[in-house]
C-alpha cells in the first residue's frame, strides 16, 4: 500500500458525502445503495463515519461526467480510464469522479460501480495505488465475484495506518432458534436455541438466547458465557422468538409475539416496539418463527408456520407475491424453521435436531447437520 | 516523443501517441519542450522502467508487447506515483 506525498489525511473522523447526480446505467436505489456500500468497506475497519448530506458542500462530492468535467484531468470515453478521485483536502479534496461514459453496474456486466468506487474512496481517504495485485487500491479493474466483498489485507493495513483501527462497536447478525426448554437444564440435541451473532470489529462472537438468558460464545472459546437478556436489553421481554439484523441500517430487529423492537447497538429505536402487522404482515398473524437478512439480495426473509414472506429493507415493503409455501421454494428442509442464518452466501436453516445448508447460489441444499453441531458436540 | 521501443512489436503512430497519454496521466512524463535536455529522471525510458517496476513487469525502459497489453487495461485515472 502507498500514500500521497506528505500522508494526506482527514483530521476528522466523521466525515460527509454528497451525491450530485446519477448515471442513467443504474436506478437511483441501486446508486445509493453502490456508495453506502463502498463507504462501508472502509468505515468497518477504521473509527470512519460516512454521512450523506443532500445538499451543500460535502467533504466528499461524488459525480459522473464525462471528458472534460471541470478539473482539467479529461476522461477518455468508453474504457481506459473508468474514474478518479482526489486525495483528502478542501475543495476538490476527497472529491470521486466516475466516467459516464462507461456502462456502470451491480454485477458483472459492464463496470462494478461498487468496487471502483471502493477503490476510489480509498483515494478520497488518503490511499495511493498500491503494487499489490490482489489490493483493492491496485489501479487496474478487475470483477471480483458477486459474493461478499472482502476487503484486502493490504488495504486493510493501509488504512488503519492512516486512521487506526475501528472501536469496539457491535454489529449485529442474527440467527434465530427459540428455547422452548427451562434454561436450567439446557439440552443441545432436543431443544431450540436463539442466537444471534454479535460482531465487534475485530472480533466476532455468537450469541444466543434462552428465556431469560443468552449464552456469548467466540469461535475460539469452548465455554459459552452465560449473560442476563435484562443486563443487555432491559426492556425486552424474555423468551423472544426471532431477531435479525439490518446492516444497511445498522439496526437489530427483535420478535415477540405480535411485537418488534429495534436496537442500535444498546439502544431501543424511538417509536418501538411497533405491531408485526405494520410491517405488512396479516392482522391475524400471531408470531414469527424466524427471520434472516440475506445482504447480498438486501431482502429480509421471514418464517411462520409453513410459509415465508419476503421484505425489500430498501423499499420498507413485503414483496408482491408473499407469503409461499417454505417446502416449494426451499424442498428438503420441512415444512417449518425454528431457526435460520445467513453466512457467506449460505442459509443454514434449523428443523428440530437437523441443520440444512442451503446454497444460495446454486439455490438446494448441500449439507445435512446435526443442531447442535455449532457448539462442536 | 521519441519512444524506446523493444524491437519484437510493431508498434502504430498510434500505438505511441497511447503510451505517451498513458505515461503523461500515471508516471507523470513531463513535456519536453523542443531542443531543452531532459534530466534524466523525466526521459520515457525512466518513466517506463518506473511503469514496469510498479506492476513488476521486466524493467527494460522499452516500450514491449506487455507493457503496451498492460497500458490498455481499464483502470483508475489516479496517476500511480509523483505528485
Amino acid at each position: 500500500y502507498n500514500f500521497f506525498p506528505r500522508k494526506l489525511k482527514w483530521s476528522k473522523m466523521n466525515l460527509t458525502y454528497r451525491i450530485m447526480n446519477y448515471t442513467s446505467d443504474l436506478r437511483r436505489n441501486e446508486v445509493d445503495r453502490a456508495f453506502r456500500k463502498a463507504f462501508k468497506v472502509w468505515s468497518d475497519v477504521t473509527p470512519l463515519n460516512f454521512t450523506r448530506i443532500r445538499s451543500g458542500i460535502a467533504d466528499i462530492m461524488i459525480s459522473f461526467g464525462t471528458k472534460e468535467h471541470g478539473d482539467f484531468y479529461p476522461f477518455d470515453g468508453p474504457s481506459g480510464l473508468l474514474a478518479h478521485a482526489f486525495p483528502p483536502g478542501p475543495d476538490y479534496g476527497g472529491d470521486a469522479h466516475f466516467d459516464d461514459d462507461e456502462v456502470w453496474s451491480d454485477d458483472s456486466k459492464g463496470y462494478n460501480l461498487f468496487l471502483v468506487a471502493a477503490h476510489e474512496f480509498g483515494h478520497s481517504l488518503g490511499l495511493e495505488h498500491s503494487r499489490d495485485p490482489g489490493a483493492l487500491m491496485f489501479p487496474i479493474y478487475t470483477y471480483t465475484g458477486k459474493t461478499g466483498f472482502v476487503l484486502p489485507d493490504d488495504d486493510v493495513q493501509g488504512i488503519q495506518e492512516l486512521y487506526g483501527k475501528s472501536g469496539t462497536v457491535y454489529s449485529i447478525f442474527y440467527v434465530t432458534i427459540t428455547i422452548n426448554s427451562p434454561v436450567t437444564y439446557f439440552n443441545y440435541n432436543t431443544s431450540k436455541i436463539l442466537l444471534f451473532c454479535a460482531m465487534t470489529r475485530n472480533l466476532k462472537y455468537i450469541l444466543f438466547f434462552s428465556t431469560r438468558f443468552f449464552w456469548r460464545l467466540h469461535p475460539q472459546m469452548v465455554e459459552a458465557e452465560l449473560v442476563l437478556l435484562k443486563s443487555f436489553w432491559p426492556e425486552l421481554p424474555n423468551k423472544i422468538d426471532a431477531a435479525y439484523e439490518n446492516p444497511i441500517k445498522d439496526l437489530v430487529f427483535m420478535f415477540k409475539g405480535k411485537k418488534v423492537w429495534a436496537l442500535n447497538g444498546y439502544d431501543i429505536v424511538e417509536d418501538f416496539p411497533k405491531k408485526i402487522y405494520e410491517m405488512g404482515f396479516p392482522k391475524e398473524m400471531k408470531r414469527i418463527d424466524a427471520a434472516v437478512h440475506v445482504k447480498d439480495t438486501g431482502k429480509t426473509l421471514f418464517f411462520t408456520g409453513n410459509k415465508y414472506w419476503s421484505y425489500d429493507e430498501e423499499a420498507e415493503v413485503m414483496e408482491a407475491g408473499y407469503p409461499r409455501l417454505i417446502e416449494e421454494e426451499f424442498a428438503g428442509i420441512g415444512d417449518k424453521v425454528d431457526a435460520v442464518y445467513e453466512r457467506n452466501g449460505y442459509l443454514y436453516f434449523f428443523n428440530g435436531p437437523l441443520q440444512f445448508e442451503y446454497s444460495i447460489w446454486s439455490q438446494r441444499i448441500v449439507r445435512v447437520l446435526h443442531t447442535n453441531s455449532l457448539f462442536w458436540c | 516523443i521519441p519512444i524506446p521501443l523493444e524491437d519484437s512489436h510493431e508498434f502504430t503512430e498510434k500505438d505511441l501517441q497511447f503510451a505517451e497519454r498513458y505515461l503523461r496521466t500515471h508516471y507523470d512524463l513531463r513535456p519536453n519542450p523542443a531542443g531543452i535536455m531532459r534530466k534524466s529522471g523525466n526521459t520515457v525510458a525512466a518513466k517506463l522502467r518506473e511503469m514496469q517496476a510498479f506492476f513488476g513487469l521486466e524493467v527494460t525502459g522499452k516500450l514491449d508487447e506487455e507493457t503496451y497489453e498492460l497500458m490498455q487495461k481499464p483502470r483508475c485515472g489516479v496517476p500511480d506515483v509523483g505528485e
